[in-house]
């Protein structure tokens, strides 16, 4: 089974730590056959890094695609567009390895079944440039929006920052993963409304491994933040999201509604 | 006699903050006669706030300007003219003073001493923002870089990234306050040097102080961090520097260097 993740977010908000947090080791970037030409002008870089993790007896390719450079320019004018226009070339490979006459039964996947959109830790609320580009993300692929650094802002900054943050997406009509759809149950539909009230996650990244206990965490002068204790962070809450909970979730999602999306905007005469 | 500082940086880096720990109360804005007009069509707007503190026996009215919502839109060209228009337009109030057949003798002096400019704690070194804007700041003003939100970042990485920040400043010819003039004494110029190698100071705001000791601190849950010590963060070195140690040489500076070279740009015929 592949499940493939893309990490979009300003330089130095954690996202390469975030890859070796996820992958449990100190990973060395392996930039697989992805070229990084989607990039075209734009200061934007795609890497690509592939995993195999074990959960509940089945092996899941796991692959993370990271953005550095994104937004790191003056102008930040269409930064996202070399994003999009990666996720886009995923689905059109997949269509067109659909369409082909002598084709395989097992087309190999390499849609982005989710976005990890990561937010700097102002405290103020989303900036013009979270806004557009997350809004021409959520049209062609799952859209988590996760709190970077979330150890730099106390736990009442931390709850009034979720607050707004999701006042903004309200506002600027973002809507992330998981949304409700005519074919879900009734509990379903409260299951995903509750995780939503969670959201954003704030997250984390791990710099130490306690050689005793073998807890993770990120150890500066001033204390420890244990990565995978709830009470200290919502690491371990977006993990379970994505690899334990709602992976089948998100993979439908992308098969049933953005893939299809996609394929109807580019066949229709 | 007055100091008047501004502070530039992106919004969420802590500048509203700094201004509470500085005046070592929780003070309310209240924009004095500045308009925001400086703005022209830019989301920078430009507020001052006065304050007095006694400093060896000497009374000094401080004056610290804040500048929000700079570099909050997603293209930021020249998003740092509105606050080079607001530092020349102090000099020109003075030059008009100074010009006038009836003259005070005492002019009152709202020239910028010196502009401290907030840098995010990413760990990468200087974006191009950052450099574009220092550089156009500098050649009008004394140009203090700091390091934003300086707890966020472990003991080696704030090493690291100083190093950066220093390196990257030299190439790209930033030169920050204190520069060598001819007139110094050769151990003027030693001081000036080591004091160049501390910089970018570390900075961190205050969001309690504990009511038995009196210190002044940053508490999240993970730990406090002192303010005022100086094994925590180098606020405490940026106070002196800026209030007992070179507020002359500060004003100095302004009159004899960025006054003067206003003055000459603007009466060339
Ligand atoms: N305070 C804090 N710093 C972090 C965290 N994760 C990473 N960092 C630090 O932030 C800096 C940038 O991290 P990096 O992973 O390179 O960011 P990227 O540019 O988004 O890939 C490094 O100095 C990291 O050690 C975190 O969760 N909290
Ligand atoms: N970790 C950390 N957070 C800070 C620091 N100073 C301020 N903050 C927090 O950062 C957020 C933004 O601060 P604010 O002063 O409003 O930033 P401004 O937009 O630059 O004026 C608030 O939640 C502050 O509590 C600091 O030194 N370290």
């Amino acid at each position: 089974v592949n499940f493939n993740i893309i990490l979009v977010g300003a330089s130095g908000l954690g996202k390469s730590t975030f890859v070796d947090t996820l992958f449990k080791s100190s990973v060395s970037w392996r930039a697989n056959a992805n070229p990084t030409g989607f990039g075209i002008p734009s200061t934007v870089q795609i890497h690509t890094l592939t995993h195999v993790l074990e959960e509940k007896s089945m092996r899941v390719k796991l692959s993370i695609t990271d953005t550095p450079g994104f937004a790191d320019a003056i102008n930040n004018a269409d930064a996202w567009q070399p994003i999009c226009d990666f996720i886009d070339a995923q689905h059109s490979a997949f269509l067109d390895a659909e369409l082909a006459v002598e084709r395989d039964v097992n087309i190999p996947d390499t849609r982005v079944h989710a976005c990890i959109y990561f937010i700097e830790p102002t405290g103020h609320g989303l900036s013009e440039l979270d806004m557009q580009a997350m809004l021409s993300l959520q049209e062609r692929v799952n859209l988590v929006p996760v709190i970077a650094k979330a150890d730099t802002l106390t736990r009442d900054e931390l709850e009034h920052f979720k607050q707004r943050i999701r006042e903004d997406m309200t506002t600027a009509n973002i809507l992330p993963f998981p949304q409700s759809r005519p074919t879900q149950s009734e509990s379903q539909m409260m299951a995903a409304v509750r995780l939503l009230e969670e959201q954003p996650f704030g997250i984390v990244g791990q710099n130490f491994t306690d050689p005793d206990t073998g807890v993770r965490g990120r150890k500066t002068r001033f204390g420890v933040v244990e990565i995978d204790n709830s009470e200290h962070c919502d690491f371990s809450k977006l993990q379970d999201m994505l690899i334990r909970t709602h992976m089948h979730d998100l993979r439908m999602v992308t098969r049933e509604v953005h893939y299809e999306n996609y394929r109807r905007r580019n066949l229709e005469p």
